[in-house]
């Protein structure tokens, strides 16, 4: 899992995965 | 004759490679995709979107535990539109979350957008027709977790990045030597909606929603095209919270646009697909404005128009 | 070809056209959007400088606040957390959708007083407890996979150990 500072009150996380043979990093903005 | 024999030949091919490919063919082999949680302020939403330099984002419901659809600028304008009917709402506005936005849609009375999808490994084709029903100029790709059959957005196509990748790989592009005037669609002159630099950015917005289109020519009074008004424009006004200016320029509002800017693109009847596809290859090009030899507007050239020539023209 | 690009519609002659027109008006101060966008930092899961022992105490409250359970540690492994979580998800899923996802907690050591804590996906349960036997195939196998429930349970911790703190 990779994550950002909070800031804003907004928390950025992300994680790559493989969707069949390409690489999809998939990067969730959540509110605090 | 040969040209037109040319012509017919090259879109054929063109059709059976986008019948050939699939959507997931056009992802690189490793992307990124922002996704934003539907209870996210559409304040702090704009700011993403800006800040990472899209212009739209599929939305997650942590609710549901299900995709909600696209942010797009589309989303913006209705919110402006409420503001605009409601100026009294301006707490509401400046709270507004993601979630709301579909409550914005039925205030003002329109029409919610449905946003069509389609599975990664169904053809191009069958993606572009879906857009051009939608009347969307983009449309996510969706399949289903193995386990658990919850959704995956495996990633958005716009109509741009398909026609880019015809442009490409598809060498047949190069015969499509017609000039606009001659194809059906492309050379029909449309009855557009324009405004001069002075027209309130307010009433531009109005036309943008109610014409369903995602630019409005700016003329001068000769009918010479001097500039266009984005609906991507209007994220950096929202953003600079110039919307509550209401009475504010078009002219004005165009300066919040970046620096990096690269132009609106023009072209005339005797231009080809040919070489709108190679500049398609080249640059960023959204659609393209037919002029006259003095500059005078003569009508537009949609990505949806390029796209619905190919599959269904000739 | 005679395709082009509009002069008049780039922002520094705009700009000019503008200023001409009516000099001493508001275009002056409106400026254009900032395009060099602040890079993001990204970090591998969380990091901390507190104590070992209390960041762990810090994540099993955490845990518990937000109804997770957990794999009592072994000794060889007293700085990984084995989290089992019940994901809600308001969509009647049918019944042998498998509603608890497993997570592994663990904790690193970058350097002295520097720590890192870091979140790993650890397949799916049904709720009658018995680990998905297909989910024996390696994660590896598996060619959709839906980061979103693990994404969304990572921020709700994240954030109760934000708040918290």
């Amino acid at each position: 899992l990779a994550t950002t500072s909070i800031k804003h009150n907004t928390l950025a996380v992300a994680s790559i995965v493989r969707y069949k043979r390409k690489y999809v990093t998939q990067v969730l903005f959540s509110p605090l | 004759e040969q040209i037109e024999h040319d012509q017919k030949i090259g879109i054929k091919a063109i059709r059976l490679f986008l019948q050939s490919k699939t959507s997931y063919d056009v992802l690189p082999v490793s992307y990124r995709l922002i996704v934003l949680d539907t209870s996210l302020l559409v304040k702090k939403s704009l700011t993403i979107l800006l800040q990472n330099n899209i212009v739209s984002a599929p939305l997650w419901n942590n609710q549901t535990s299900r995709f909600a659809g696209l942010l797009t600028a589309s989303d913006f304008i209705n919110v402006i539109q409420y503001y605009f009917q409601f100026p009294e709402k301006f707490e509401f506005v400046e709270q507004l979350t993601l979630d709301g936005l579909r409550d914005v849609e039925r205030a003002i009375g329109c029409d919610q957008i449905e946003t069509a999808s389609i599975h990664p490994f169904k053809s191009l084709y069958e993606a572009c027709v879906k857009m051009l029903e939608s009347k969307a100029r983009r449309i996510p790709l969706i399949d289903e977790d193995e386990k658990t059959h919850r959704e995956i957005v495996v990633s958005v196509l716009t109509q741009y990045r398909i026609l880019k990748f015809v442009a490409l790989n598809c060498k047949e592009t190069k015969m499509l030597l017609k000039p606009i005037k001659d194809l059906k669609g492309l050379g029909t002159i449309k009855d557009i909606s324009t405004c001069t630099l002075q027209t309130p950015v307010i009433e531009v917005i109005h036309l943008l929603a109610h014409k369903s289109v995602s630019s409005v020519p700016i003329v001068d009074d000769q009918g010479k095209l001097i500039n266009v008004y984005e609906a991507v424009d209007i994220l950096a006004l929202v953003k600079g919270g110039m919307y509550t200016d209401l009475d504010l320029s078009v002219g004005d509002a165009l300066l919040r646009r970046p620096e990096d800017f690269e132009g609106v693109h023009t072209c005339t009847m005797n231009d080809r697909l040919s070489t709108i596809m190679d500049t398609i290859r080249k640059s960023r090009l959204h659609r393209l404005f037919i002029v006259d030899d003095e500059g005078k507007l003569v009508s537009v050239i949609t990505l949806s128009d390029i796209l619905n020539y190919i599959l269904f023209g000739e | 070809s005679t395709i082009a690009i509009l002069p008049s519609s780039l922002p520094s002659i705009h700009r000019a056209f503008m200023m001409e027109l009516n000099p001493n008006q508001l275009s002056s101060n409106i400026n254009p959007t900032p395009t060099k966008k602040s890079k993001t930092r990204w970090h591998f899961g969380i990091r901390s400088r507190s104590y070992p022992l209390d960041v762990m105490g810090e994540i099993y409250r955490a845990l518990k606040n937000l109804g997770a359970e957990w794999a009592k540690p072994t000794e060889e492994e007293l700085w990984t957390i084995r989290v089992r979580w019940k994901y809600e998800s308001g969509d009647a899923m049918q019944e042998n959708t498998p509603n608890l996802m497993k997570m592994q907690i663990q904790l690193f050591q970058l350097e002295p007083n520097n720590y890192l804590v870091d979140f790993k996906f650890d397949g799916w349960e049904t709720s009658t407890g018995t680990p998905q036997d297909s989910f024996k195939q390696d994660l590896d196998e598996v060619g959709s996979f839906s980061a979103y429930p693990f994404l969304h349970l990572a921020t709700r911790l994240i954030m109760e150990l934000a708040v918290n703190s």
